[in-house]
């Protein structure tokens, strides 16, 4: 069985809001190490990784493997039934049907137990293989949303060029171009590693719901290689991680 | 215009 308990529900609260317009279910893996899910979205462009180890939360407890299939927007519905300073317990038995949310108030003045019913899902598990990347760009994960936004006014292609100069953003369409270049300095705290160029399109939709992660990570990590797709990872302070893998746009 | 790659073109399903 396992059990699961997390002293602020708002972490919870960010991870699933940085899920659910990826991806609309997905199955949680969960383990003596703590939680996993990889999920790719219905058109096969984009893939998300998020992995919470056990000392992430203040109980965990899970003797035997379990996965649970999750609608998240029903989760997000549970959750919203929550203040963000609340407890938040999952309890699942082996093989289950259905999961238990509990919410415990500061002082226990206020709980509330919700139970949620589980997905029978196929899962589709994507290997990635663990190749070094020949781009790695740190930058705030607020400017980085700021770039995904204000380039998708433009176009919904999206071009990245990095390079040992820098990182270049652009975007071109009716409205006229878009370019935003960013370089390696201590103000914004911005850091770029080059072994090889490289120019590479994707969509700027996938990019903008990416950054629905935002609020988990004060910082964000780029990494890209040609012909590859690119890996954006946003860290969850020293307990995990939530990835999204995005194939590129390829000239015919 | 570029076409948008699919992701199982760079990863194999396990």
């Amino acid at each position: 069985m396992l059990e699961a308990r997390l002293s602020q529900t708002l972490l919870l609260k960010k991870v699933v809001d940085a899920l659910k317009e990826i991806i609309a279910q997905g199955t949680l893996d969960c383990s003596d190490n703590g939680l996993e899910l990889q999920s790719m979205d219905n058109s096969h462009v984009s893939l998300v990784a998020l992995s919470l180890a056990s000392d992430c939360f203040e109980k965990f407890h899970c003797d035997r493997n379990v996965s649970l299939g999750l609608d998240l927007k029903s989760l997000g519905k549970v959750l919203k039934c929550a203040n963000s300073d609340d407890a938040v317990t999952i309890k699942a038995v082996d093989r289950p049907e259905k999961i238990t949310l509990s919410f415990e108030s500061d002082g226990k003045e206020r709980t509330a137990d919700y139970e949620l019913k589980l997905l029978n899902l196929d899962q589709d598990h994507m290997e990635i293989p663990k190749k070094d990347y020949t781009c790695y760009i740190q930058l705030p994960s607020s400017e980085f949303a700021r770039i995904c936004r204000d380039m998708s006014m433009f176009d919904e292609s999206l071009t990245i060029a990095c390079s040992s100069k820098g990182i270049r953003f652009s975007a071109k369409g009716d409205l006229g171009t878009a370019n935003i270049q960013l370089n390696a300095g201590t103000a914004m705290d911005v850091s770029i590693e080059v072994q090889e160029p490289v120019t590479q399109s994707f969509a700027g939709r996938y990019l903008n719901t990416f950054t629905k992660a935002t609020p988990l990570a004060d910082r964000v990590k780029l990494y890209l290689s040609e012909e590859r797709p690119l890996l954006v990872e946003y860290p969850i302070e020293d307990y995990g991680h939530i990835r999204y893998y995005l194939a590129p746009k390829v000239n015919e | 215009t570029p076409i948008q790659n699919d992701l199982t073109e760079y990863y194999s399903l396990v």
